[in-house]
């Protein structure tokens, strides 16, 4: 029990440096225990260095920082049982365009090996996307789908 | 594999049949507040055979029924289906298709879920089974919902460790 | 004690009817005691009524909506003891397109009377702006801090 | 009245000095994640007199002061002072503003916070009257700070009814 659980921690650990520096475009994150002898009792922290500073927990972190850390640890627990389909609601909406920009990327390299579905309402998002439903409701109380091309989808009411 | 399309029966907004149709790569839903975007994320959930009403935003799957001011066009009863294309190569083209479909019929305390694997009648431990063969896992992060962000965020050190041991 | 309870309960019911209609473009929105015949023991809900939609309980509504609702409820405390200076940080985050709008103007409304200061990083907000403080980081630790002009603030990376 | 300008000493992401010119009507603040923005709000709860850490996003006092890699740069010092200009139209012009400054010092034990109104040290409890005379509640819905909607969204009936309570 105790080796498979290290096993799994620096597997999520290793995961989770690649994907923060995808994600924060040069910025490093790890785990850490808080007693590395007793793993089995110890306390798990999530540290960040944000590209340019210096590191600190993820308390202090500002807002987006800490959304985008939180993202990254969720996508270094999704490729340790891969799955062949992901569902993300608006994952994205803490962060910059910026951010927002590289967490879509992401996704499209994802989307090579399995089905991505994310709700957003950016953007940035879509910029990226290679299909686009357009979810509305003209009476309130029915939700009406429809397929939106994506080169279509940049006049959408989406953002602002 | 990959899904190819949903069918909604009167679950949540979605009133009266609707079809939506999936396609592989990356898939952006987007729309105004309230029109019902999560409620599709919720669909899956269901479909795929989720037991808890408070994971698919409801207090008891009843309130899963769409419901409009005009009482009397309420009806008891919804159902979501589900067609996925396995891609299995081994099988032939016709069989690589699984449609999986629940719904939910109105009994004398409350209600009743019914699944159907290709339009036969079969048991929660079969529906488990096939996600299971299909690498599906409804409680693994592959299904990141509004506001699961928030959670994380806010999750304690020892939170985080029964999380990775529940992955171990 | 009751007396000026049931005084605050009722002015905050009337303010929040009132915004939450402007705020939602139509909707309504209400208070409710879950026992009338005694206010002091008893629960507090918010019950809105997006437009076009039968009316539900705070939980049943969307993301948006409910971070709308919430809105409308601080602003009618708001009103309750107005102040000279507001501040409000991303209090648009949920909100699509139409509803962000809304706010803003609704922002714009209250800056006659009194000093607002909204955190933003969307359009719809800098739309209604007087002013755009732009706030930056050169070097990851310190913050610089300048004057945009409010026309110039449209090519901000601010969104997407 | 309204608030004129904000000078901060290394109070949290500003280091050095920095002044900030503010104007009356609807001012939005904006820039990338991690940039500063609600270090700016923190610094105003700061030097109107807020009592508790947490309110502005820290352990303890001390984590206000502005850390760099570079250790030896390092003071332990910080300060924000704020220019109010109180629009009292039976002062004369020059006696219309007030500058409001808060600072750190170090201490044995922690630190220590002094406060000074145009100049000469006064305690907490002079802040809190002139917040008072000019209708400044640190504890109403003036400050609404980053995250807060998600805890009122989230609130309880219980809750909701301790806070109407509170306004009486
Ligand atoms: N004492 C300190 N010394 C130096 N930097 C600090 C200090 N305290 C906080 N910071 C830094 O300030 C940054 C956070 O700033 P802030 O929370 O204001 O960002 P923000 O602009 O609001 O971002 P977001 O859009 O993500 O909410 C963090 O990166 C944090 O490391
Ligand atoms: N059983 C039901 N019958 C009818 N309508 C329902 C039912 N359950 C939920 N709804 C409605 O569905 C709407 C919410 O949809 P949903 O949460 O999918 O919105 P959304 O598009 O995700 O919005 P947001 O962008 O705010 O997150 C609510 O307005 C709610 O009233
Ligand atoms: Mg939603
Ligand atoms: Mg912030």
């Amino acid at each position: 029990k105790r080796k498979i659980f290290l096993e799994i921690y620096s597997a999520i650990n290793e995961n989770m440096k690649i994907i923060y520096r995808e994600l924060s475009g040069g910025g490093e994150a790890s785990l850490e225990m808080s007693e590395e002898s007793d793993p089995l009792n110890s306390e798990i922290y999530i540290r960040a260095r944000p590209k340019g500073k210096s590191y600190s927990k993820l308390e202090a972190l500002s807002g987006g920082e800490k959304s985008l850390t939180a993202l990254a640890f969720i996508m270094a627990v999704q490729r340790i049982n891969p799955s062949p389909i992901y569902y993300l609601d608006e994952v994205d909406m803490f962060l910059d365009g910026s951010n927002a920009e590289r967490v879509g990327k992401q996704f499209k390299i994802n989307s090579g090996t399995s089905q991505v579905f994310a709700v957003s309402l950016r953007k940035a998002m879509l910029k990226y996307a290679d299909h686009v439903i357009g979810v509305t409701s003209f009476d309130g109380e029915n939700t009406e789908v429809f397929e939106k091309s994506v080169s279509e989808s940049g006049n959408m009411e989406v953002e602002n | 594999m990959f899904l190819e399309s949903l069918e909604l029966h009167n679950f949540k907004s979605f009133g009266n049949r609707k079809k939506v149709v999936f396609k592989k790569g990356f898939t952006v839903i987007s729309g105004p507040n309230g029109s019902g975007k999560s409620n599709i994320g919720d669909s899956l959930l269901f479909v795929l055979g989720i037991r808890s009403s408070k994971a698919v935003r409801a207090e008891r799957l009843g309130d899963l029924i769409h419901k409009t001011s005009d009482e009397k066009r309420n009806r008891d009863y919804c159902s979501v289906s589900v067609t996925i294309d396995t891609e299995d190569q081994e099988k032939l083209p016709e069989e690589r298709k699984i449609t999986l479909k629940r719904e939910l019929v109105a009994e004398m305390d409350g209600y009743k879920s019914n699944y159907y694997l290709n339009g036969i009648k079969v048991r929660h431990s079969d529906v488990a089974e096939l996600l299971d063969s299909l690498h599906i896992y409804l409680d693994s992060y592959s299904f990141v919902l509004q506001g699961d962000i928030n959670n994380i965020v806010k999750m304690t050190g020892f939170e985080r460790r029964k999380l990775l041991e529940s992955i171990s």
